[in-house]
């Protein structure tokens, strides 16, 4: 049985198609509102971003435990590794840019790569004595 | 005493002779900020700037483009974030650091916690990890936990479990950095200072004037750097990799020949800071800065001050062109370095003329200064107390930190300066964001029926599968709204409408898309959003989209004043609002629409927020214009 459904209205009220977006002035002040969507935190605020439709059923007993421990220690894990990454990051970047500062004032002597700080340390003593290549 | 040591066996070999460290030097920065521009504007365009604004606006509720928070960016950020560092641009690393820590955020949230993940709990990662962004910039936790809470997540209500994750992730990020131990001395704090000797009372009027000077830099260099963000759009937008190169060359050409400009700003700050004698003055710091005494020639003097001012003015003009361009850049860093030379040569005077030596600490005022100037950019204050702290351990400072951040303060908010520089650049960027509103209740003379947007795309509760794939895949209906009331059958050929829920387009495509039904099927295949099946009669080939529809949406009436919606908006973080009179639909009003005329009225009313210098724009475009056409190759001779 084929039920008429209701075609779709364009406005409430007579006048032409679409929507009056422009009924504001086009001021520098809103000109990029266009590249954000907003986030409806009370219809969206606690639905999952993206719903995994293929789901692993618990077909085993070690699948169910794996379920339990992961949903208490997801939020730990996500934190952690964030921070880690985080960290290891900035690191690089210390390092690296302090690297890059420092060869445009002079080098190192014993290896060329190295910035200031590691070449004058007194750890690369201990590290002088291994192959120059894993020193490299 | 150790890079002396360093330098004198041979271990470290600076560049010698008279031109090639020069050029060693001049070549190499500009090296490192073309490949650092290149990577930018080719690879990951979304990696330039600092990103504390657009973070800022993400996690208030306006989603970005998720490029910005992408593996691409992230990779680029972190790559050409110290090239641009080292080339010698006048830019930091704190504003990209909060880029890069929020792409892990995003990234591996949305990895380990992908089915499970919700806006709100991704907004609080996403704090968190912004927070732990300038945790490992400064080598400061509490002052990056303070960060978040304080800039990044100003708008969302202060929740305990932000601000636990927020202080684990601080912990664990500096925990992994002190591991790595980037400095090769076992610190994750860039500059240790022991400032044993106490302050004095009597020095509160300088305290005062670092305070003043903060506030005042606060206010002119966001301003200019705004006017010339406004002309960088007007007339350099077609070549921002040369306006890279040629700033790079300019700024490696002026930093050479002085001490204070060359070295790299946390390695200046830390000469700065540095306390020149202990109290049993044994001297500890064999900078030329703490040899000078009541003995020393007023020429030597005059050389050091002259050199200290100059640093600060040639800096503060290079933060102004720099920041904003085609690179990574953040503005703490050269803000702090700016007010350090300014308190350091507010030191040299005070010493020279008003407390004799060995009375003062002058390393502590710089430290003061850099204080001042980092709270006049950023318009923060608890956060730019605690990260100072954090930063050099001077804690009998911590008086004076808070007079020259309460002046700064004070300077800024009497100047009408409602925000630091990332606030400000929401606004010149027209970015959505929910602040506070504006002062003045400009929105208390109006009502939501003069807002509301009365012509609606309505869907009423049954549709065919195919009319509702055709609206939403044709072109032609390709409206820029993001959302649809749902109408009742009854009103279907009504002229007034109840509506009974509100449907988002986002997830109106997503559930069509996960139907595998055929086009012949979608004929006959009715969809419903309210109804029951027992009203449909028990049909066959039927699909409910009730889940996705919010049967509660906020609605209010005609006469409610814009200043509660604005509130509304604000405190309940809802989209959208009907505009109902006695059950029926009148219109609709969104966040961006509230916006959209608080900022337009504002306009109207107090004029532009910013205001730029078009005649002075025109005329210094016409002096470069004149250079680019004297030095480009393709110039026709018969100009000349």
């Amino acid at each position: 049985m084929v039920t008429r459904y209701v075609p779709i209205n364009q406005s409430i009220e007579g006048g032409e198609d679409g929507v009056d977006t422009n009924r504001f002035a086009n001021i520098p002040e809103t000109q990029n509102f266009d590249q954000f969507v907003t986030i409806d935190k009370i219809a969206e605020g606690n639905r999952p971003l993206s719903v995994e439709s293929d789901r692993s059923f618990l077909n085993s007993k070690y699948q169910y435990y794996r379920e339990v421990i992961w949903d208490r220690a997801k939020t730990f894990i996500t934190l952690s590794s964030t921070a880690i990454v985080i960290g290891c990051i900035a690191g690089f970047l210390q390092v690296f840019t302090e690297t890059l500062v420092n060869w445009k004032t002079g080098r190192c002597n014993r290896n060329w790569l190295l910035n200031k700080s590691f070449c004058c340390s007194n750890v690369v003593n201990e590290v002088s004595s291994a192959s120059k290549v894993v020193l490299k | 005493r150790q890079e002396f040591e360093c330098e004198a066996q041979g271990v470290w070999i600076n560049w010698n002779g008279r031109v090639s460290p020069f050029m060693i030097f001049m070549l190499l920065s500009v090296l490192f900020a073309s490949i650092s521009t290149l990577l930018v504007k080719y690879v990951a365009p979304m990696a330039t700037g600092s990103g504390i604004s657009e973070i800022k606006v993400w996690v208030s509720g306006f989603e970005y483009n998720k490029d910005f928070l992408g593996f691409l960016t992230l990779v680029v950020k972190s790559v050409a974030l110290p090239l641009a560092i080292s080339s010698g641009l006048s830019v930091g690393k704190e504003g990209p650091s909060v880029h890069y820590a929020t792409c892990c955020g995003y990234l591996l949230t949305k990895w380990l916690l992908r089915d499970t993940l919700t806006y709100s709990t991704q907004y609080e990662y996403l704090t968190a990890a912004s927070g732990a962004g300038v945790a490992v910039a400064f080598g400061a936790p509490i002052g990056g936990v303070l960060f978040g809470l304080e800039e990044i997540a100003s708008a969302n209500r202060f929740n305990s479990s932000t601000l636990w994750k927020s202080y684990y992730v601080a912990l664990v990020a500096i925990t992994t950095l002190k591991y790595i131990d980037p400095f090769r001395n076992g610190r994750v704090i860039l500059f240790n200072v022991t400032y044993d000797r106490d302050w004095k009372v009597q020095e509160i009027p300088i305290f005062i004037i670092l305070g003043v000077f903060g506030g005042l830099y606060g206010k002119y260099i966001s301003k200019w750097n705004i006017s010339f963000i406004h002309f960088r759009k007007m007339y350099l937008s077609a070549w921002p990799v040369q306006e890279v190169i040629f700033l790079a060359t300019l700024t490696a050409f002026i930093s050479y020949f002085n001490e204070f400009l060359k070295l790299d700003m946390t390695e200046s700050m830390g000469i700065l800071f540095h306390e020149c004698v202990k109290n049993d003055n044994t001297s500890t710091f064999g900078h030329r800065l703490c040899q000078l005494d009541e003995n020393t020639h007023a020429l030597e003097f005059l050389k050091i001050f002259t050199s200290l001012c100059f640093a600060t003015v040639i800096r503060a003009l290079l933060v102004v062109v720099s920041y904003g361009a085609r690179i990574p850049a953040g503005i703490f860093v050269p803000s702090m370095a700016v007010g350090a030379t300014f308190g350091r040569a507010v030191s040299l005077l005070v010493e020279r003329f008003i407390s004799g030596p060995a009375v003062i600490t002058p390393g502590a005022y710089a430290f003061l200064g850099a204080a001042a100037t980092l709270s006049g950019i950023t318009n923060l204050t608890l956060t730019v107390v605690v990260i100072m702290f954090e930063l050099t351990g001077a804690f009998m400072y911590i008086i004076p930190v808070m007079i020259v951040v309460a002046i700064t303060r004070i300077i800024l908010s009497t100047s009408g300066i409602s925000g630091g520089i990332a606030d400000q650049m929401i606004m010149v960027n027209g970015f959505p964001y929910l602040e506070d509103e504006q002062e003045d209740e400009i929105l208390e003379k109006y009502t939501a029926e003069q807002v509301m947007s009365s012509k609606l795309i309505t869907i009423n509760e049954t549709i065919y599968l195919s009319e509702l794939e055709s609206f939403l895949y044709d072109s032609a209906s390709d409206f820029s709204v993001h959302g649809f009331p749902i109408t009742r059958d009854e009103d279907k050929f009504e002229k007034e409408k109840k509506c009974i829920g509100y449907v988002l387009k986002r997830h109106l495509t997503s559930k069509v898309m996960m139907q595998s039904v055929n086009s012949a099927k979608a004929q006959t295949t009715l969809v419903y959003f309210n109804k029951t099946n027992d009203d449909l009669g028990h049909r066959e080939n039927c699909i409910g989209f009730k889940d996705i529809m919010n049967s509660s949406p906020i609605t209010v009436k005609p006469q409610v004043p814009m200043s509660l919606l604005f509130r509304m908006f604000k405190e309940l973080g809802c989209k959208t609002i009907i505009v109902e009179e006695s059950g029926i639909s009148r219109g609709l009003i969104t966040a961006k629409d509230v916006l959209r005329f608080e900022r337009m009225k504002y306009r109207e009313i107090h004029g532009a927020k910013f205001t730029y210098n078009e005649a002075l724009d025109r005329r210094c475009w016409s002096v470069i214009n004149f250079i680019i056409t004297i030095f480009s190759p393709n110039r026709n001779d018969n100009i000349i």
